[in-house]
Protein backbone atom coordinates (compact mmCIF):
# COMPACT_ATOMS: atom_id res chain seq x y z
CA UNK A 1 0.00 0.00 0.00
CA UNK A 2 1.22 3.33 -0.80
CA UNK A 3 2.81 5.41 1.75
CA UNK A 4 0.04 8.91 1.95
CA UNK A 5 2.25 11.72 1.01
CA UNK A 6 -1.01 14.09 0.60
CA UNK A 7 -3.88 13.55 -0.73
CA UNK A 8 -4.53 14.27 -4.73
CA UNK A 9 -8.49 13.14 -4.44
CA UNK A 10 -11.43 15.36 -4.28
CA UNK B 1 -6.38 10.94 -13.24
CA UNK B 2 -8.39 8.19 -14.64
CA UNK B 3 -12.04 8.25 -16.50
CA UNK B 4 -13.93 6.79 -13.28
CA UNK B 5 -12.39 10.17 -11.02
CA UNK B 6 -12.96 12.77 -13.90
CA UNK B 7 -16.44 11.67 -14.35
CA UNK B 8 -17.12 11.11 -10.92
CA UNK B 9 -15.82 14.84 -9.93
CA UNK B 10 -17.98 16.05 -12.99
CA UNK B 11 -20.97 14.51 -11.37
CA UNK B 12 -20.21 16.58 -8.11
CA UNK B 13 -20.10 19.56 -10.01
CA UNK B 14 -23.05 19.02 -11.93
CA UNK B 15 -24.86 17.50 -8.73
CA UNK B 16 -24.08 21.29 -7.14
CA UNK B 17 -25.09 23.11 -10.46
CA UNK B 18 -28.15 21.32 -10.76
CA UNK B 19 -29.13 21.99 -7.10
CA UNK B 20 -28.32 26.11 -7.55
CA UNK B 21 -30.46 25.72 -10.59
CA UNK B 22 -33.17 24.71 -8.44
CA UNK B 23 -33.15 26.73 -6.01
CA UNK B 24 -33.07 29.48 -8.04
CA UNK B 25 -35.52 28.29 -10.89
CA UNK B 26 -38.38 27.53 -8.38
CA UNK B 27 -36.82 29.97 -5.92
CA UNK B 28 -37.33 27.88 -3.30
CA UNK B 29 -35.21 25.28 -1.31
CA UNK B 30 -38.31 23.31 -0.39
CA UNK B 31 -36.95 19.59 -0.51
CA UNK B 32 -33.29 20.74 0.50
CA UNK B 33 -32.23 19.33 3.78
CA UNK B 34 -30.54 22.27 5.65
CA UNK B 35 -28.71 19.58 7.81
CA UNK B 36 -26.84 18.06 5.01
CA UNK B 37 -26.16 20.87 3.15
CA UNK B 38 -24.22 22.23 6.31
CA UNK B 39 -22.63 18.42 7.00
CA UNK B 40 -21.36 18.78 3.24
CA UNK B 41 -20.52 22.55 3.99
CA UNK B 42 -18.25 21.19 6.95
CA UNK B 43 -17.47 17.45 4.80
CA UNK B 44 -15.25 20.29 2.63
CA UNK B 45 -13.75 23.02 5.01
CA UNK B 46 -12.30 20.33 7.03
CA UNK B 47 -10.87 18.03 3.99
CA UNK B 48 -9.42 21.57 2.29
CA UNK B 49 -7.76 22.45 4.98
CA UNK B 50 -4.64 21.41 3.15
CA UNK B 51 -5.69 24.09 0.32
CA UNK B 52 -2.63 25.73 1.41
CA UNK B 53 0.06 23.75 2.12
CA UNK B 54 -0.35 20.94 -0.33
CA UNK B 55 -0.40 21.98 -4.41
CA UNK B 56 -1.20 19.27 -6.03
CA UNK B 57 -2.39 20.82 -9.85
CA UNK B 58 -4.32 23.82 -11.12
CA UNK B 59 -7.63 21.19 -11.67
CA UNK B 60 -7.01 20.10 -7.94
CA UNK B 61 -7.08 23.51 -6.32
CA UNK B 62 -10.10 24.96 -8.71
CA UNK B 63 -12.38 22.44 -7.68
CA UNK B 64 -11.57 22.53 -3.69
CA UNK B 65 -12.47 25.94 -4.02
CA UNK B 66 -15.52 25.75 -5.75
CA UNK B 67 -16.85 22.95 -3.32
CA UNK B 68 -15.89 25.11 -0.36
CA UNK B 69 -17.31 28.00 -1.76
CA UNK B 70 -20.48 26.85 -3.55
CA UNK B 71 -21.23 24.73 -0.05
CA UNK B 72 -20.84 28.01 1.67
CA UNK B 73 -22.94 29.95 -0.48
CA UNK B 74 -25.77 27.31 -0.40
CA UNK B 75 -25.61 27.46 3.49
CA UNK B 76 -25.82 31.05 3.48
CA UNK B 77 -28.33 31.37 0.87
CA UNK B 78 -30.24 28.48 2.87
CA UNK B 79 -30.63 30.82 6.07
CA UNK B 80 -30.84 34.11 4.22
CA UNK B 81 -32.58 34.52 0.98
CA UNK B 82 -34.24 31.22 1.09
CA UNK B 83 -35.28 30.64 5.15
CA UNK B 84 -38.60 30.58 4.68
CA UNK B 85 -38.96 28.24 1.53
CA UNK B 86 -38.07 25.34 3.71
CA UNK B 87 -39.72 23.92 6.67
CA UNK B 88 -36.94 22.95 9.73
CA UNK B 89 -39.81 20.74 11.14
CA UNK B 90 -39.18 18.07 8.24
CA UNK B 91 -35.05 18.61 9.39
CA UNK B 92 -35.18 16.78 11.99
CA UNK B 93 -32.36 14.07 11.73
CA UNK B 94 -29.94 14.04 14.87
CA UNK B 95 -27.21 15.41 12.83
CA UNK B 96 -24.91 15.62 16.42
CA UNK B 97 -24.73 11.53 16.13
CA UNK B 98 -23.36 11.67 12.87
CA UNK B 99 -20.67 14.89 13.62
CA UNK B 100 -19.89 12.79 17.04
CA UNK B 101 -20.10 9.26 15.14
CA UNK B 102 -17.68 10.77 12.88
CA UNK B 103 -15.52 12.28 15.08
CA UNK B 104 -14.83 8.49 17.22
CA UNK B 105 -14.53 6.74 13.84
CA UNK B 106 -10.98 9.07 12.57
CA UNK B 107 -9.97 9.28 16.33
CA UNK B 108 -9.90 5.14 15.95
CA UNK B 109 -9.18 4.81 12.31
CA UNK B 110 -6.68 7.56 10.52
CA UNK B 111 -3.35 7.04 9.69
CA UNK B 112 -1.32 9.46 10.76
CA UNK B 113 -2.29 11.22 13.70
CA UNK B 114 -1.57 14.98 12.81
CA UNK B 115 -3.77 17.78 12.66
CA UNK B 116 -4.22 17.58 8.79
CA UNK B 117 -4.51 13.66 8.75
CA UNK B 118 -7.39 13.84 11.35
CA UNK B 119 -9.47 16.19 9.73
CA UNK B 120 -9.33 15.04 6.76
CA UNK B 121 -10.15 11.64 8.03
CA UNK B 122 -12.99 13.26 9.69
CA UNK B 123 -14.16 14.48 6.34
CA UNK B 124 -13.87 11.36 5.06
CA UNK B 125 -16.44 9.45 7.78
CA UNK B 126 -18.54 12.55 7.58
CA UNK B 127 -19.47 12.65 3.98
CA UNK B 128 -20.29 8.90 3.90
CA UNK B 129 -23.04 9.82 6.79
CA UNK B 130 -23.59 13.11 5.45
CA UNK B 131 -26.94 12.81 2.90
CA UNK B 132 -28.89 10.73 5.89
CA UNK B 133 -30.64 13.59 6.99
CA UNK B 134 -32.21 14.52 3.19
CA UNK B 135 -33.02 10.82 2.71
CA UNK B 136 -34.47 10.66 6.39
CA UNK B 137 -36.39 14.18 5.33
CA UNK B 138 -37.61 12.19 1.75
CA UNK B 139 -38.58 8.97 3.49
CA UNK B 140 -40.69 11.05 5.92
CA UNK B 141 -42.02 13.13 2.91
CA UNK B 142 -42.58 10.18 0.61
CA UNK B 143 -41.45 12.13 -2.65
CA UNK B 144 -39.27 14.46 -4.55
CA UNK B 145 -39.33 17.38 -6.79
CA UNK B 146 -37.61 15.73 -9.57
CA UNK B 147 -34.70 18.02 -9.95
CA UNK B 148 -33.81 16.96 -6.49
CA UNK B 149 -33.85 13.35 -7.40
CA UNK B 150 -31.41 14.16 -10.14
CA UNK B 151 -29.08 16.44 -7.23
CA UNK B 152 -29.21 12.88 -5.34
CA UNK B 153 -28.75 11.07 -8.35
CA UNK B 154 -25.33 12.85 -9.18
CA UNK B 155 -24.09 13.36 -5.75
CA UNK B 156 -24.59 9.81 -5.16
CA UNK B 157 -22.99 8.79 -8.01
CA UNK B 158 -19.57 10.61 -7.66
CA UNK B 159 -19.02 8.83 -4.57
CA UNK B 160 -20.12 5.54 -6.23
CA UNK B 161 -17.72 6.55 -9.54
CA UNK B 162 -14.97 6.96 -6.80
CA UNK B 163 -15.18 3.52 -5.34
CA UNK B 164 -14.53 1.83 -8.99
CA UNK B 165 -11.99 4.79 -9.02
CA UNK B 166 -10.13 3.40 -5.95
CA UNK B 167 -10.40 -0.42 -7.40
CA UNK B 168 -9.06 1.23 -10.96
CA UNK B 169 -6.24 2.85 -9.12
CA UNK B 170 -5.16 -0.47 -6.68
CA UNK B 171 -4.96 -2.18 -10.01
CA UNK B 172 -3.06 0.25 -12.08
CA UNK B 173 -1.18 1.85 -9.74
CA UNK B 174 -1.13 0.13 -6.72
CA UNK B 175 -2.76 3.22 -4.52
CA UNK B 176 -4.89 1.76 -1.58
CA UNK B 177 -6.49 3.80 1.05
CA UNK B 178 -8.96 1.63 2.84
CA UNK B 179 -10.57 4.36 4.77
CA UNK B 180 -11.88 6.29 1.84
CA UNK B 181 -12.69 2.78 0.07
CA UNK B 182 -14.51 2.09 2.96
CA UNK B 183 -16.22 5.02 3.62
CA UNK B 184 -17.42 4.93 -0.55
CA UNK B 185 -18.96 1.69 0.25
CA UNK B 186 -21.24 2.64 2.67
CA UNK B 187 -22.74 6.00 1.26
CA UNK B 188 -23.24 4.22 -1.90
CA UNK B 189 -24.90 1.43 0.40
CA UNK B 190 -26.71 4.28 2.03
CA UNK B 191 -28.14 5.22 -1.49
CA UNK B 192 -28.91 1.74 -2.58
CA UNK B 193 -32.82 2.30 -1.80
CA UNK B 194 -32.76 6.06 -3.38
CA UNK B 195 -31.21 4.52 -6.79
CA UNK B 196 -33.58 2.06 -7.04
CA UNK B 197 -36.16 4.52 -7.28
CA UNK B 198 -34.22 6.68 -9.15
CA UNK B 199 -34.03 4.39 -12.16
CA UNK B 200 -37.35 2.43 -11.68
CA UNK B 201 -39.48 5.85 -11.61
CA UNK B 202 -37.52 9.03 -12.55
CA UNK B 203 -35.30 7.95 -15.41
CA UNK B 204 -38.91 7.03 -16.46
CA UNK B 205 -39.99 10.25 -16.48
CA UNK B 206 -42.09 9.29 -13.43
CA UNK B 207 -42.10 12.03 -10.60
CA UNK B 208 -39.70 10.35 -7.64
CA UNK B 209 -42.35 8.79 -5.16
CA UNK B 210 -41.50 6.31 -2.66
CA UNK B 211 -43.74 3.49 -2.29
Amino acid sequence: AAEPVGHDEL
Amino acid sequence: MNVFRLVADLMHLASILILLLKIRKTRSAAGISFKSQLLYLIVFVTRYLDLFTHWVSLYNTAMKVFFIASSGYIVYQMQRRYRATWDPALDTFRIEFLLGGAAVMSLIFHTKFTFLELFWTYSIWLEAVAILPQLFQMSRTGEAETITAHYLFALGAYRGLYVVNWIYRYATEGYWEWIPFLAGMVQTVLYADFFYVYFSRVMRGKKFELP
